[in-house]
């Protein structure tokens, strides 16, 4: 077996109040050495077979693990970076053997595609974009979306993967006059795609036609609020978001995630559901991801919370392991584990 | 929350959205 592969750790120590519903199932020992930035689980074709996999990035490095039988993982390839370091892993649905990354100092600078096949034939990097990248997703139906540039030259494209990584296609979409946070799909209407504001406006595009269709004003009480998630139903839009500048000192408690339904005929919003953290329990919002009904945060107290968004409730608390507070959490896209990271380079996988 | 403090909602709010929307 290579030298670098992961070891089955114990579990966790959780206090009384908090065991939850989080099993530890695996531990993957980074020894990269330089500082863990994000975590992201992806399919890839290995021998010829869809294999789950874990993409680990550190600031120069980005790594592909497979598992193995036992819960292990084996490296199987690096991608190396000498200029720019790794922001974040940029994870495209419905693509395969593929993964993007966005790379910058305080903001995106460009954003790679990372290829590797087990034959070793195509092991390369492709350069999508470059320049002032404000934000990034990917999209189902093998699509990537950015923004770049200032306000007067602000530019919205989606882009449109080949299969060998390169890029299919690129579409305009009419850029909105205020600086764009962050992008959401929008479940249940394949053709919407949503983005925040700097401004606390959330905008819809058409994704067929690229046009703006509508941008409305949210609450004030939170500012810069990031949207995880939202879907349609019933006529109303209901948007999943994370206050990273809440205070903790609110008085319903300190919420992390909030669920508000929007009418996009009207431009009305209304607060649905303040997730917050369970009494006695402090920290704001560090970082976080939403998977389906469930929502996951690294807190200002180094720990994670998970909620789940339909009952609102704190369901798992998970204390820092071995005194190393989590830095990072992401919910696996290939099943319903949760990937965790710390400072030291530790990823931890939790069934859930 | 009280639907009648969002307004008249529409099924097809998407569609009626694109159809006014500038090209």
């Amino acid at each position: 077996r290579p030298l670098e592969q992961t070891e089955i750790a114990d579990l966790p120590a959780c206090d009384s109040l908090s065991p939850g519903n989080l099993q530890l199932v695996s531990k993957l020992k980074n020894p990269s050495g330089s500082c863990p930035v994000d975590v992201s689980a992806v399919w890839w074709e290995i021998a010829g077979l869809k294999t789950p996999c874990i993409i680990t990035a550190c600031e120069y490095v980005v790594s592909l693990w497979k598992a193995l039988d036992t819960w292990q993982w084996e490296k199987i390839n690096s991608w190396h970076f000498t200029e720019v370091p790794v922001l974040q892993i940029v994870p495209v649905p419905d693509v395969s053997s593929l993964v993007c990354v966005a790379l910058g100092n305080l903001e995106i600078r460009e954003i790679r595609a990372l290829l590797y096949s087990s034959d070793g034939a195509h092991e390369k990097q492709v350069l999508l974009g470059s320049g002032n990248i404000k934000a990034v997703l990917g999209l189902t139906k093998r699509r990537l979306v950015s923004s770049s540039g200032t306000l007067c030259d602000q530019q919205v494209e989606v882009m449109t993967f080949a299969e060998d990584g390169g890029s299919k296609g690129r579409q305009l979409l009419m850029p909105p006059e205020e600086t764009i946070l962050t992008f959401a799909e929008v479940q249940g209407l394949q053709e919407a795609l949503l983005g925040t504001t700097i401004m606390n406006n959330i905008v819809i595009w058409n994704l067929n036609s690229g046009q703006l269709l509508t941008k409305m004003h949210i609450d004030d009480s939170y500012q810069a609020s990031v949207c995880h998630k939202a879907y349609s139903d019933m006529g109303l839009l209901f948007v999943v978001l994370s206050h990273p500048c809440a205070k903790e000192s609110e008085p319903l408690g300190s919420p992390v995630f909030q669920l508000i339904a929007i009418n996009p005929m009207t431009s009305l919003s209304a607060g649905v559901m303040l997730y917050c953290l369970p009494q006695g329990q402090a920290g704001r919002f560090l970082e976080g991801d939403v998977k389906e009904n469930l929502a996951a945060a690294v807190l200002t107290s180094g720990k994670i919370a998970v909620w789940d968004l339909l009952l609102g409730h704190c369901m798992a608390l998970l204390p820092p392991v071995s005194d190393q507070s989590w830095s990072f959490v992401k919910w696996s896209g290939t099943d319903s584990h949760l990937l965790a990271g710390q400072k030291d380079g530790n990823i931890f996988v939790y069934r859930y | 929350c009280n639907e009648a403090d969002l307004g008249p909602i529409s099924l097809n709010w998407f569609k009626e959205l694109s159809s006014e929307a500038q090209p």
